[in-house]
C-alpha cells in the first residue's frame, strides 16, 4: 500500500459518501411537512444523477469482486469491497425502487444505452486480457466497463441546466481518485520489480481522460466562483 | 490461496 493508492480508495470512499449524503437530503427532504425552499428545488429539479452510471459501477464492482471470498488480501481490502459493492448496489436500488428519490431521477434526460458499452468491453475483454479464464476476463471486463461508466453520467450533465455542488463534486471525486491510482502505478512500477499491468494502466488513462474536459469546467467554476456548467 | 499481485488493488 503506498500513500497515492490510499489516498485514491479514500477518494473514492468519499465520491461514494457524497453520493449516498445526497441521496439522503432527497429523502429526508421530502419527508418535511413544510416544502422548505431547497426541498422544493431538489425535487422539483432532477437530481442530476445518472442511473446508467451508478447501473455500470454496480457491474463494475460486481465482476471486479468475484474473489472476495476467495482470495482473502487483507481486511482493508475486504471491507473496501464490501462497502463498494454494498453503496453501489443500493444506490441503484434507492434510485429504483425508493418512492421519493426516484422522483428526483429524470429519465427522460438519462438515455444513454449503457448495452451499447457493456456489449464492446465484454468483447475486448475477450479478446484482450492476461488469462483466458472466467475470472481474469470478468476482471478485465471490468476494468474496460470502469473506464467509460461515467459517460452517461457526464452526457446527463451537459443536459443538466444547473448542476446541484453534491453531483458536481461527486463526479470530480469519482475523477480524481482513478488519476490518483494512475500515481500510484507509477509508484510501483519504480519501486516493485516486474510490477507490469500494461490493461490496467491503459484502462485507467482512458478513464481519467474522459474526466479532462470536466475537470476543466470544475476547476474555472472554482476559480471563478460560478455555478458548474459543460457546454451542450 | 495468495492471489497474483495486480489484484491487490480495489
Amino acid at each position: 500500500m503506498n500513500i497515492f493508492r490510499l489516498a485514491g480508495d479514500m477518494t473514492h470512499l468519499m465520491s461514494v459518501l457524497v453520493l449516498l449524503l445526497k441521496i439522503h437530503t432527497i429523502k429526508s427532504c421530502a419527508g418535511k411537512s413544510y416544502p422548505c425552499s431547497l426541498c422544493f428545488i431538489l425535487l422539483e429539479s432532477s437530481s442530476g444523477i445518472s442511473l446508467k452510471t451508478q447501473e455500470l459501477y454496480a457491474l463494475v464492482f460486481a465482476t471486479r469482486y468475484l474473489d472476495i471470498f476467495t482470495d482473502f488480501i487483507s481486511v482493508y481490502n475486504t471491507i473496501m469491497k464490501l462497502i463498494f459493492l454494498g453503496s453501489s448496489f443500493s444506490i441503484v436500488w434507492y434510485i429504483r425502487r425508493h418512492k421519493i428519490v426516484r422522483r428526483s431521477y429524470d429519465k427522460d434526460q438519462d438515455t444513454f444505452r449503457h448495452f451499447f458499452l457493456v456489449l464492446p468491453c465484454l468483447l475486448l475483454a475477450l479478446i484482450i486480457n492476461e488469462k483466458f479464464t472466467f475470472k481474469e476476463v470478468l476482471w478485465t471486463f471490468s476494468l474496460y466497463l470502469e473506464a467509460v461508466a461515467i459517460l452517461p453520467q457526464l452526457i446527463l450533465l451537459q443536459r443538466t441546466r444547473n448542476i446541484d455542488n453534491l453531483t458536481g463534486q461527486y463526479v470530480f471525486l469519482l475523477g480524481a481518485y482513478r488519476a490518483l491510482y494512475i500515481l500510484n502505478w507509477i509508484y510501483r512500477y519504480f519501486t516493485e520489480p516486474h510490477y507490469v499491468h500494461w490493461i490496467t494502466w491503459i484502462s485507467g488513462l482512458v478513464q481519467t481522460l474522459l474526466y479532462a474536459d470536466f475537470f476543466y469546467y470544475y476547476f474555472s467554476s472554482l476559480k471563478n466562483n460560478v455555478k458548474l456548467k459543460l457546454p451542450a | 490461496i495468495p492471489s497474483d499481485e495486480s489484484k491487490d488493488e480495489l
